[in-house]
């Protein structure tokens, strides 16, 4: 037996969902963050953040297709965190570094938390 | 795949979507 591993399909994929959701192809949630908007896909956001995955899993709420995160949220840094769902590269800016960190303590991506935690610590 | 021989293909392995249509 033998199989062939086409070892660029994750990132092939993931190429492909960012197009979907950049041309707003099959989007089916609204999140609110402040007064900005970001258009997604409950799936990638369920299966990135552990705060979406309770709300989707939610037989109330899976079917709502608009929320408002908390106002505490900080709306680039959520930018930033959407973008590394459907990326797998995580911006860093000094003066975002922070915010990311706490964005993702809020989204439960925890091992997102513990890299920006290091690499805050590392340029300390 | 335990005990199965791979071979790794590193082209791409699907279409691409395009930027617009």
């Amino acid at each position: 037996d033998s199989c062939i591993q086409f070892t660029r399909h994750a990132s092939d994929v993931l190429l492909n969902l960012n197009r979907l959701r950049s041309r707003d192809i099959l989007t089916d949630v609204t999140i609110l963050v402040n007064r900005q908007q970001f258009r997604a896909h409950k799936t990638v956001l369920m299966a990135c953040s552990g705060l979406f995955y309770s709300i989707f899993t939610d037989s109330l709420k899976c079917n709502m297709n608009a929320f408002s995160l908390d106002p505490k949220v900080d709306p680039e840094g959520f930018a930033i965190l959407l973008d590394f769902m459907y990326t797998s590269r995580l911006t860093l800016k000094e003066s975002f570094i922070v915010s990311v960190m706490n964005t993702a303590i809020y989204l439960q991506m925890d091992h997102v938390v513990d890299t920006c935690h290091r690499f805050i610590k590392s340029s300390d | 795949y335990e005990g199965v021989n791979t071979i790794k293909e590193m082209g791409r392995s699907i279409h691409e979507i395009p930027r617009k249509e």
